[in-house]
């Protein structure tokens, strides 16, 4: 499984994004992360072929968030065949917007002295979640009434053996603020909030019940195309 | 602490989540 650190959010491990037999020899695996506010594609680059490659560059296509490169591919010698390179790619979300689908849908170009290679990855939403994103409790109640009734939507979270204060303290080293909790007949009912990256507020209700591993949770966003994606980001968070 | 009355609106909020 994946690792989470200390002052940052969950890293999934990497995963085989661009496949040898596709991209004449070169093989790219990659995880995101965020870490102090600063989002990272971390990439590990295999050459399989049998010929040095040399003048790597990557591109990504336009995207929901304006996901981009904040600094160019540096591999700084030559890749041998069998030899492999971890590179840690800076990127920031200033770049060009335009939506995809699904939402979190990353195009990205890859270049080197043999070719140009295409692949498509899908990041994970919590790589998005900022550090200021826990909303002043009277605006939540604001924003929680404002917000219709036709933007909420509810998920549940199965076989997660966690404790309330275990899940809070989880949630909030990825960007997920505890606003306020209440105890209603034995239910534990955390409100949360987080903010993406783009300004949009995303407003949570998460239930928990002592003993039982299944949680309710409630988004509420204007946005409401955003909220299978922010409770894929909270599976992922609690179950690992 | 002070009294903002945002913890009473919690209190309701949640309270009127489980019995609307």
């Amino acid at each position: 499984s994946g690792v989470g650190t200390l002052s940052g959010s969950y890293v999934a491990p990497k995963a085989v994004w661009l496949p040898a037999m596709k991209a004449k020899g070169l093989e790219i695996s990659g995880t995101f992360t965020r870490q102090v506010g600063s989002i990272s594609m971390d990439l590990q680059l295999t050459n399989k072929a049998l010929q040095v490659m040399t003048d790597f560059a990557i591109q990504f296509n336009r995207n929901s968030f304006g996901l981009a490169p904040a600094a160019p591919l540096q591999v700084h010698a030559p890749l041998s065949p069998n030899q492999t390179v971890e590179l840690s790619l800076p990127l920031n979300t200033v770049g060009s917007v335009m939506k995809m689908e699904p939402l979190n849908n990353l195009q990205v170009a890859v270049k080197n002295n043999i070719d140009v290679f295409y692949f498509s990855t899908l990041y994970p939403l919590h790589v998005l979640f900022v550090e200021d994103g826990k909303m002043d409790r009277q605006m939540f109640l604001a924003t929680w009434k404002d917000i219709p009734n036709e933007n909420e939507a509810q998920f549940q979270i199965r076989d997660c053996p966690l404790n309330t204060e275990t899940a809070s303290n989880k949630l909030q080293s990825s960007n997920i603020f505890t606003v306020a909790k209440r105890n209603v007949e034995g239910q534990d009912m955390l409100y949360q909030s987080l903010k993406l990256t783009n300004g949009i507020w995303v407003l949570a209700e998460l239930r928990i019940q002592p003993g039982n591993p299944n949680f309710t949770l409630s988004l509420k966003c204007r946005a409401p195309e955003v909220s299978q994606h922010v409770y894929q980001a909270y599976e992922t968070i609690l179950k690992n | 602490e002070l009294d903002d009355g945002l913890d009473e609106a919690f209190s309701r909020l949640a309270q009127s989540r489980t019995n609307p």
